[in-house]
């Protein structure tokens, strides 16, 4: 369930910040890799070690106070 | 940086729909204004506020629900704030924040007002996490000032701030600061003042070395070189006085005296003083009997400035007139409320309309310049503090000298 919950989370964040976008047909879920690779955007320019994989300080990162709107980093969802 | 939109004019109308519960309004206001005041220190635009009807940004807090706004806030922490991009204007923050100023304590309001007034002006989120602009709050920070990145990004929207695009009806924070290397700037809140004035349009000015900063009852206000508002004058003053019978604001500095009417240089200044000793201490006009004190040593002369004055019997002893002040102030004015000030060191005295000390004097400067770091919002005029933010403008040469005070 806690596992389950921080994908949701994660999810939630990089969809809401620009860095996932859902597909404009087809099925809901995303593909790994197009959440490795929004994961990876959101890491560098956090200036974190781009991994693609959630850990510590990029959970803490997301947990910052931030502003609400999208951010343009990652590249192919900016397109 | 992103480029989102712009406006189409730069001249722009912001209105503040209500505040947060948890500054005073004064202090609200304040660091919502500042945060305008990044932006037209940069570009050629100018922020009035109007307090009714229609306004081309729109500054508001609300909570989880409004029916003004689609994306709800999330209660303290996680989302901060959010705004439209060009030319719609809406900027919302979460009510439900704890919104602070001049303290680490909270998020810091005024930085958080200027990054969604980017937004609002046309800016995405930046990729370098100091950046105003950065999607992330970076915490609060003391000397605030944007980064080289936000600049390019507004630029790039509106152009450079250039002289021309000066506005008369401006706010003076407002000028156009070319960004040099700094000498040290003076702290604001703990520094011996060189002068002090009540100048044109009920503005205190402070001065130390080659900055000038206003003293509002929400603390200090940016740091400018004095050349950037008054050009062709230099640093390191002895004294500055404006009066209202004139409308002149004069410095001093060493032998010589500059006049300004506004902040444009009168003909023939600088000149030479040669009837009063060089190195003054200090000066102030004194509303009661229309007249200029300049202050040096143990002693004052007393100046009419539109009349031939005899200086013969100067200078007079200051305590004689002036009881409980200490010799060789560093600064005097007088002040709105009608008293009268010096400062000295990191002290000052407020004298009353009989030019006697009051009780309880001197206090130290900070008190006076409403600093007090690292505390939450008082109310206003105890003191808190705004730590300055800094921008830095180029310098100027000085220009010929003439004879003064014939």
């Amino acid at each position: 369930e806690d596992q389950r919950l921080t994908e949701e989370t994660l999810e939630g964040y990089l969809l809401q910040y620009g860095y996932l976008q859902k597909p404009l047909e087809g099925a809901d879920d995303f593909r790994l890799e197009d959440i490795t690779e929004a994961l990876r955007a959101f890491q560098e320019a956090s200036e974190l070690p781009v991994s693609g994989q959630m850990d510590d300080d990029t959970r803490a990162r997301m947990k910052q106070p931030r502003c609400g709107l999208e951010d343009p980093f990652n590249q192919k969802t900016l397109k | 940086y992103l480029l989102l939109g712009r406006w189409r004019k730069k001249h722009l109308t912001y209105r503040i729909l209500n505040l947060p519960s948890t500054l005073s309004p004064s202090r609200a206001q304040a660091a919502l204004r500042q945060a305008f005041k990044y932006w037209s220190s940069v570009a050629p635009l100018t922020f009035r506020e109007v307090k009714a009807g229609w306004a081309d940004i729109r500054l508001s807090f609300h909570g989880r629900q409004s029916p003004y706004c689609s994306n709800t806030f999330d209660g303290p922490g996680k989302v901060l704030a959010h705004a439209d991009i060009p030319e719609l204007g809406s900027v919302h923050f979460d009510k439900d924040e704890f919104w602070t100023e001049g303290t680490y304590q909270g998020v810091n309001l005024r930085i958080i007002a200027a990054h969604e007034v980017g937004h609002a002006l046309g800016l995405g989120h930046s990729r370098y996490t100091q950046a105003l602009m950065a999607p992330v709050y970076a915490g609060y920070q003391p000397y605030f000032r944007l980064h080289p990145d936000d600049v390019a990004g507004i630029q790039a929207l509106y152009g450079k701030k250039s002289p021309e695009t000066e506005d008369e009806e401006e706010e003076i924070s407002t000028m156009s600061p070319v960004t040099t290397k700094p000498s040290p700037m003076p702290n604001p809140c703990n520094s011996e003042l060189d002068a002090m004035m009540l100048g044109p349009r009920g503005k205190t000015y402070a001065f130390k070395g080659d900055y000038v900063w206003t003293v509002t009852d929400s603390g200090p206000g940016p740091l400018f070189r004095v050349s950037a508002l008054w050009e062709g004058l230099p640093g390191n003053l002895d004294a500055a006085v404006y009066s209202p019978r004139t409308g002149w604001t004069h410095f001093f500095k060493g032998n010589k005296v500059w006049r300004y009417v506004g902040f444009k240089m009168s003909p023939g200044f600088p000149m030479k003083l040669n009837r009063v000793e060089p190195n003054l201490d200090a000066a102030l006009y004194w509303p009661v009997n229309k007249k200029v004190f300049l202050f040096k040593g143990s002693g004052y002369w007393q100046w009419d400035e539109l009349a031939s004055t005899d200086f013969s019997r100067y200078p007079k002893p200051i305590k004689a007139l002036f009881t409980g002040v200490p010799d060789q102030p560093s600064a005097a004015m007088s002040w709105q409320d009608g008293q009268v000030y010096f400062s000295k060191g990191k002290d000052y005295w407020r004298l009353n309309q009989q030019l006697r000390v009051a009780k309880g004097y001197p206090r130290n400067i900070t008190h006076w310049m409403h600093c007090r770091p690292q505390t939450a919002d008082t109310n206003s005029f105890t003191g808190d503090t705004t730590p300055p933010t800094t921008d830095t403008i180029l310098d100027t040469t000085p220009s010929t000298v003439d004879s003064f005070l014939d």
